[in-house]
């Protein structure tokens, strides 16, 4: 199988391609690719052929055959249906980025302990927190989003869980206990802050 | 040096020591920091060795001495002044949330090209675009955060740049072309997606 450290660079691949294709551009040497994305041709021809075979030799890559493999692998030919736990100040921002739609990734409805203040501020239906059990009962919930607070986070994961909810983006900054076939994905916006400090205190010594 | 993938895991170390103080746990073993963090032991006492002498055999860490070290290594005893530019979803949430302060990382003022709007929503001081350039060289500006549409984010970071500020994290999805003594790190919310979507299409084929 392929490692994540490869999966988690696929992301990139699909933008630069994406781009490359919004220019007309119809092939692309694997050399040319890399000084593009500041990465050796090696490591490209290594990335993708791990998914199986795309180039040709001397040829190089058809940029919208590639651009589709990456986008079927990164299952992003499908569409997910996704809740929103948490309407606050990160819940917003990605109810209103438009984006994601884009990618058929559907945010239908949100969830919080003040429904009423996020109904105010975003079109999406908001509902209460004792509303859950019935939504994911009734409707596809593919994706469960968090952006609540740290401390109700794991009380809040374990009900989505036992609805039935097998995916879970949690922005929460605390690593969630869950059984092993829940898919979860942890986002902290506070490690990239942070890296930076270390790298501005490395500077400051030098 | 230490290597970049290590200086990642801190942030990981940093909040499970804080937690431990928090809980008044005054030393804790490798074994027992490995079963809670999920690493190995032999993980934790590498990663940490790379930094300096911490634990002693037997014993373990000392909890407060150790965080006190991450902190320190982290660059989180100094403070930075931030500017933010773009005051839109992300960048909205960005300024209301107040851990940031208390981290020392300090956002002291957001520019845009609609500062109006930004003024409604939020208590720090919103300026207009022409403002840049004059705000960095009367005040202090460790970072710079920008929260704007990828069509404008290589534009006002060459600005950004070239008025002095050394230090960018970046929400927009593109590779910013910066001097090679900028410290440039870009967060991607998006990608954190694309690895779910990734993983739910891998469950489904198997
Ligand atoms: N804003 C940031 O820049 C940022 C950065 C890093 C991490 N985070 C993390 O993201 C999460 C969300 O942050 P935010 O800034 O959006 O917070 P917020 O306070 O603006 O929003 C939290 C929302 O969750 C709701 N809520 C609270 N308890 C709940 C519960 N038990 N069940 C359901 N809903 C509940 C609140 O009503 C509110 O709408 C937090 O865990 C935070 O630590 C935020
Ligand atoms: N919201 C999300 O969930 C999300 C997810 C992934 C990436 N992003 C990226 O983060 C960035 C910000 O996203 P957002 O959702 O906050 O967008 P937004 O449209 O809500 O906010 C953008 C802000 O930038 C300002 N602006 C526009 N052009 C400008 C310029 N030339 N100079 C200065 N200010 C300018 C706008 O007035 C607005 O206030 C975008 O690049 C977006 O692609 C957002």
């Amino acid at each position: 199988n392929v490692s994540m450290t490869v999966v988690r660079r696929l992301p990139k691949y699909y933008q630069y391609l994406k781009d490359l294709e919004d220019r007309g551009v119809e092939k692309i040497s694997s050399k040319e690719l890399a000084s593009l994305m500041g990465l050796t041709a090696s490591q490209i021809r290594q990335d993708l052929n791990s998914f199986g075979a795309y180039g040709q030799q001397g040829y190089g890559y058809r940029v919208l055959e590639l651009k589709e493999a990456i986008k079927q692998i990164l299952g992003l030919s499908a569409t997910y249906d996704c809740i929103l736990i948490g309407g606050g100040n990160i819940g917003q921002a990605l109810a209103k980025y438009n984006h994601y739609r884009k990618d058929g990734i559907l945010i239908n409805a949100i969830f919080d302990v003040d429904p009423e203040e996020v109904a105010r501020k975003t079109d999406i239906a908001a509902y209460g927190m004792d509303g859950l059990e019935d939504y994911v009962a009734n409707n596809s919930v593919d994706i469960c989003i968090l952006a609540i607070p740290r401390e109700a986070a794991q009380n809040v994961a374990d009900r989505v869980v036992k609805a039935g909810v097998r995916a879970i983006l949690n922005f929460a900054p605390i690593d969630l206990d869950l059984p092993e076939n829940v898919i979860v994905n942890n986002v902290s916006i506070t490690d990239n802050f942070y890296t930076l400090t270390y790298l501005l205190a490395e500077d400051a010594m030098l």
